[in-house]
């Protein structure tokens, strides 16, 4: 940098990533080239330069998250993860990425909230900018969370009929279909009062297609009681006033992220290196695995 | 020098080696050899737990420490690096000697606000060192 000074040029300040991470209040402007190696770096790796380097008071926060869904979040991190952060063995499905949406907020007065009797009307907007390429969608949620009103452990039966189709900023009418459900769905409500609307297949040719913004529209009626107990629901119940949040359950593809059949792999190549003894069933278990 | 059955070197019969303890400190490993070190830190001394908000401790751990001669035996290390140790010795000790690295890691499971406002659980691969080598 002192060379380009010298030489009359703008120094272009600039860092490998690796000592950007290490001076963070240093604006990290990279040349062409290192730039492309920059966008190598793992996403976590990306942003902590990022954030770090120009420093979270510079940039200002970002769009603070939803506190609900912040409690369901770290309900969630608890249930995968230990206090130290290592991902639970227990945990059987394939999925090493959940992102949790909140319908975007310039849209939320258009979310309206017509209560007429217990029909419920929704009309969401869902921007999945953050959902990588290489994160594939194996599940997705509509979160609903009930008021304190309705005791724990109650039992919820709704009725729904969405519509999604994918939102264009510009107003203009998108080329893609959309796509309607209507379904019920009968479900505890645990102590944390949430209830997951499994709508997988009905937003999966959206997120698969990589739309980045999905619109969500319909009824929603929910009542308190279980139709296989009692053949008449009790009173209407009013749902939630807040709009339920898009929980996205991903495969994350990418090279850092971590991929637990790929260390089941690991542990059983690391097991077979160090002899038979340690590996006895792949010893004894197969005739080859006795020739060898 | 010809050798006697259990590898060592045969000397005159009945004549002890010069000095045992000088003898034996070629196969001593060194004092601070090359082993896992802990290192713990909380996101809130690097001023972003305002968006990664768990774990509130990580320990991503290091290796640190001198490589013994015999690597392999003791690391795993590939024949290389014993190779690259007797060039530093006997060659040219401007080539490094073998370094003292992690060689095998686990994963890290962090909870994100994303810059509009999502949430992000993610399982990051590599993020912890659990076991050294020498390379």
């Amino acid at each position: 940098a002192r060379a380009h000074a010298a030489s009359g040029k703008t120094s272009a300040l600039w860092a490998a990533p690796g000592d950007a991470a290490g001076e963070l209040n240093v604006p990290l402007r990279l040349p062409r080239g290192a730039r492309r190696r920059y966008a190598l770096l793992p996403p976590l790796l990306k942003v902590l330069s990022d954030r770090g380097a120009q420093g979270w008071e510079s940039q200002g926060p970002g769009l603070q998250p939803d506190s609900r869904a912040l409690r369901y979040m770290k309900r969630l991190y608890k249930m995968y993860a230990t206090k130290e952060g290592i991902p639970k063995a227990t945990k059987s499905h394939l999925y090493n990425t959940v992102r949790l949406f909140t319908p975007c907020s310039e849209c939320k007065h258009r979310h309206r909230d017509l209560v007429r009797g217990d029909v419920h009307s929704v009309d969401l907007l869902f921007n999945l900018d953050r959902v990588t390429a290489l994160e594939h969608l194996l599940k997705s949620v509509l979160l609903y969370s009930f008021d304190a009103s309705l005791p724990p452990s109650s039992s919820v039966t709704c009725m729904c009929h969405l519509s999604a189709k994918e939102h264009d900023p510009a107003g203009q009418v998108c080329p893609s279909a959309s796509h309607s459900v209507a379904f019920s769905l009968h479900a505890e409500v645990g102590k944390g009062r949430w209830v997951e609307m499994d709508v997988t297949s009905f937003l999966q040719p959206l997120i698969a297609a990589h739309r980045r913004n999905i619109r969500v529209a319909g009824n929603v009626t929910c009542l308190v009681g279980d139709p296989r107990e009692s053949t008449h629901l009790e009173n209407p119940l009013r749902v939630a006033l807040v709009p339920p949040s898009l929980l996205l359950y991903l495969n994350d593809t990418s090279e850092q992220a971590y991929h637990r059949w790929n260390s089941l792999r690991h542990r059983r190549k690391a097991l077979q290196r160090s002899g038979p003894l340690a590996d006895p069933l792949g010893a004894r278990g197969s005739s080859q695995g006795q020739r060898a | 020098p010809r050798r006697r059955r259990d590898g060592s070197p045969s000397q005159a019969p009945g004549t002890p080696p010069s000095n045992l303890s000088e003898y034996f400190k070629q196969f001593l490993f060194p004092q601070n050899e090359c082993e896992l070190h802990n290192f713990r830190l909380s996101f809130s001394q690097l001023k972003w737990d305002k968006w990664i908000i768990a774990p509130h401790r990580y320990s991503p751990q290091y290796c640190k420490g001198d490589c013994p001669r015999a690597a392999g035996h003791r690391y795993g290390s590939p024949v290389h690096t014993m190779v690259q140790n007797i060039i530093y010795e006997k060659l040219d000790p401007s080539v490094p000697r073998p370094a003292c690295v992690p060689a095998e890691y686990s994963p890290l499971s962090v909870l994100t606000v994303e810059p509009d406002g999502s949430i992000a659980y993610k399982e990051y691969e590599d993020m912890i060192a659990t076991k050294c080598t020498c390379r």
